[in-house]
């Protein structure tokens, strides 16, 4: 791979709290 | 038959191609099932940051968006996962520290900021990110740092707690000064007791456990110096404030006790060429309170030693350590009542809030500095034992 020649898009990122909320892993917890 | 010729490293770019319906197996196998004690001993420092940072890398140079963000968001959940379920246990709160802190020096060191790639050799500078700016996800996993930073204190410090007060007060290991017990005082510990004691040398063992860890771990080692910081104040708190509320601690021999453990605390350092990473000075106020038990407590001139001596204990602290002393011998008196009003006239305007216990559950504020990897990451080979045969080197 080569530095890219356009600029990179900036990726919006979710607070640690949104990121659970959209978790795909199962929740042990929960019957 | 088709012969199966290994790839040369030098044909690999450093990256792992993965299908999108692999990332649960992904993380499954990578951090939620991996076992620090296990599998793990034997991986490379930072292996599983650096496979995810691989992983990564394929989303960003096939410029899938989508690809990016659930892997990352994944990640830190599975992290956030495993820490909930084993985070009582050092190893792998440890373990995990030290790779989210690798992945997010990854995340900058390949992020192709001009600022982060000073030590990049040009071949790490061609496997810079081409297509994302990842800036706010490693704000993401700064905040995750720090979370487990501080679950690796809590735990560190539920394991030390119980082994302080007797390791570093109750605990006696100089021969001839405290054979004699303060009179009027009953010995705590039955010689019943003492078998199951912790001693300065089961904290100085603790320690080195916590250390060797970390080291195996590959822990940043300028966030090594933060924990041990942070572990040296819990040892100093603890200790003061159970001298500040025992008059059975407070003589002139438990002073010399005090003093030589200190000394063994600062040998540890040494050893493990740790002396300027601030922990030696947060044993000051202990240090000087064991001084405090032995120095004379008489005169005017005895008083202004004091008060310039002691200048990391409050007031309040000074004034119950001199009330509190207890001579053990018929050559030592207790401190006057006139020696204890003279202190505190001195000390009258001194600014200081007026505690006698000093807060044990203090965090020193966490950083992170940047500490990127001479890895090359087409060098990268993935044991077998991981699991993650459905990857594939690019």
């Amino acid at each position: 791979s080569r530095p890219p020649s356009h600029p990179r898009v900036l990726l919006k990122a979710p607070t640690l709290q949104e990121m659970e909320e959209m978790s795909i892993l199962e929740d042990e917890e929960s019957p | 038959r088709p012969v199966n010729i290994p790839r040369r490293e030098k044909d690999f770019q450093g990256m792992l191609e993965y299908k999108k319906e692999d990332e649960l197996k992904l993380v499954k196998n990578l951090i939620l099932e991996l076992k620090p004690r296990g599998v793990a001993v034997n991986l490379i420092p930072g292996l599983p940051a650096y496979i995810l940072f691989m992983c990564l890398r394929h989303a960003d140079y096939v410029n899938d968006d989508q690809k990016v963000r659930t892997l990352l968001t994944s990640t830190i959940n599975s992290i956030k996962k495993i820490l909930k379920k084993r985070g009582d246990d050092f190893e792998t709160v440890s373990f995990w520290l030290s790779n989210t802190c690798r992945f997010l020096h990854c995340l900058k060191q390949y992020s192709g900021d001009e600022s982060f790639m000073k030590h990049n050799t040009p071949k790490q500078n061609d496997h810079c990110l081409s297509n994302f700016d990842l800036a706010e996800y490693r704000q993401v996993l700064s905040d995750l740092a720090i979370q487990i930073y501080q679950q690796l204190i809590k735990c560190m410090e539920s394991i030390l707690q119980p082994m302080i007060v007797s390791g570093m007060l109750e605990h006696e290991t100089i021969q001839g000064v405290s054979g004699v017990k303060p009179t009027g005082l009953r010995k705590r510990t039955s010689s019943i007791a003492d078998e199951g004691t912790y001693t300065l040398e089961s904290i100085l063992r603790q320690l080195s456990a916590f250390h060797s860890t970390m080291c195996q771990h590959g822990t940043d080692p300028e966030l090594i110096k933060q924990v041990v910081k942070q572990q040296f104040y819990i040892i100093g708190a603890v200790t003061l404030n159970n001298l500040l509320l025992r008059k059975d601690m407070c003589s002139w021999s438990k002073g010399m006790q005090i003093r030589y453990n200190v000394s063994q605390l600062e040998e540890w350092l040494r050893d493990k060429s740790l002396m300027l990473c601030g922990a030696k000075e947060t044993l000051e106020p202990l240090i000087q309170a064991a001084q405090l038990l032995q120095v004379k407590k008489k005169t005017d001139e005895d008083a202004e030693a004091i008060c310039s001596m002691c200048n990391s204990l409050s007031t309040s602290q000074i004034v119950k350590v001199l009330n509190l002393y207890t001579p053990v011998n018929e050559f030592e008196e207790r401190v006057s009542v006139t020696f204890i009003r003279t202190i505190q006239t001195r000390l009258r305007d001194r600014c200081e809030t007026p505690q006698l216990l000093m807060d044990t559950k203090i965090i020193y504020p966490v950083t992170f500095p940047f500490n990127p990897s001479s890895l090359a990451l087409e060098t990268i080979q993935i044991p077998g034992s991981l699991n993650l045969a459905f990857l594939t080197r690019v």
